[in-house]
């Protein structure tokens, strides 16, 4: 019984119209109507949005950002999908505001000719309020354990780099990018891995530069041309469904401020 | 034995009231992730004269509630949070993204006279 597009409920809304026909006037008809403009107005406010949100069936929660919300309620850590994860207390010992971004997938491809298959992500910051100052950002890449294919082969690691796209990607040649950050993984192990990405995104947001996203290479060591292509999920799987992927998919986590009230202080649970 | 039994009138001074908010009843179940309510509390009860130590009041509420007695024109005190604390909210904003947030003045820690 709501109107979906307000955020004020449709029997709230009711009590005010049948207040007025109490009241008579058309003129006092007008006036609650403004009133409830007014309430709607602080209500949007209060949360920091444009619209009431209507969201589509399609919108998927990351795993990552339930269990942000655990840690911060407090809740037992027996409790979170990934148990491995720890409160990023630096990153939001600044911040009040956590946002989670999937990137724009038909834009994924670098073109041009390349050692080692970079992949492009596109992340559209654009939902985020000029009011907001965003002060640090992370890029998490699931990857998942390989089968050992032979002992010398288990031993062996992979080393992802993470890059930011300096220019329009070129329709052939090598694109223009600046690494951002580096880590050595093993094969034998299935995590989320957090990488730094705070100065691109300071970049696009703070001094207003073109975002012209990020670039994931993955390079096996010693180099190995054929197989561990899907230790890193950084693009879908066909044979998976769509709902694997959905919470397995890169995601860029952007840690930001209004500048109203506290910023998020874990909470002890009582 | 018998229970003890609170004085009636201290029932109805001002003090702390339970109050769940359950994001289903206002309908902003669909966008809110979590929590699915919470404990907002609200303050409820009367401000008497004389205001009594507990009752978290001002100057300017005591010389309110003073001049109440002798003038009943002049309102009483009212009942009002005077200590509030922030909850984190997980939702899905106007484009679909996620989004956690720490939202200050969302619950009731104490009332007062004011």
């Amino acid at each position: 019984g709501t109107n979906h597009a307000s955020l004020i409920p449709e029997t709230g809304r009711k009590k005010v119209g049948e207040l007025q026909a109490h009241a008579g006037s058309g003129r006092r008809s007008g006036q609650s109507h403004e009133l409830l403009r007014g309430f709607e107005a602080s209500l949007l406010q209060m949360f920091g949005l444009r619209r009431r949100p209507q969201p589509s069936k399609a919108a998927v929660i990351p795993a990552y950002m339930l269990d942000l919300y655990r840690l911060q309620s407090g809740e037992e850590e027996e409790s979170l999908q990934d148990i491995s994860l720890r409160y990023p207390e630096r990153s939001t010992s600044r911040a009040n505001t956590v946002r989670s971004f999937h990137h724009e997938e038909h834009l994924e491809n670098l073109p041009g000719p390349s050692d080692t298959p970079r992949v492009r992500f596109l992340f559209n910051l654009s939902s985020v309020p000029e009011n907001e100052v965003i002060t640090s950002a992370e890029l998490r890449l699931y990857r998942e354990q390989l089968e050992a294919r032979s002992p010398a082969w288990e031993r062996g690691s992979h080393r992802i780099n993470i890059y930011e796209v300096m220019k329009p990607p070129p329709a052939r040649g090598q694109v223009i990018t600046r690494l951002l950050d580096t880590r050595l993984v093993h094969h034998n192990v299935s995590r989320w891995e957090s990488f730094d990405v705070s100065p691109a995104v300071l970049r696009w947001t703070q001094d207003r530069q073109p975002n012209h996203g990020l670039a994931v290479e993955v390079t096996p060591l010693p180099p190995a041309p054929a197989g561990p292509g899907n230790h890193v999920r950084i693009s879908r799987s066909l044979p998976q469904g769509d709902g694997d992927w959905a919470q397995l998919r890169p995601l860029l986590v952007t840690f930001s401020h209004d500048g109203r009230g506290h910023a998020l202080t874990r909470r002890a649970r009582r | 034995s018998a229970k003890h039994q609170r004085p009636r009138k201290n029932k109805k001074n001002c003090r702390r009231h339970a109050l769940y908010v359950d994001f289903s009843d206002v309908g902003w179940n669909d966008w809110i992730v979590a929590p699915p309510g919470y404990q907002a509390f609200y303050c409820h009860g009367d401000c008497p004269f004389p205001l009594a130590d507990h009752l978290n009041s001002t100057n300017h509420a005591i010389v309110q509630t003073l001049v109440n007695s002798v003038n009943a024109s002049i309102p009483k005190a009212c009942c009002v949070p005077t200590e509030l604390s922030a909850i984190s909210m997980l939702y899905l904003d106007e484009y679909d993204k996620v989004v956690l947030k720490n939202y200050q003045e969302m619950v009731v820690e104490g009332c007062g006279c004011r």
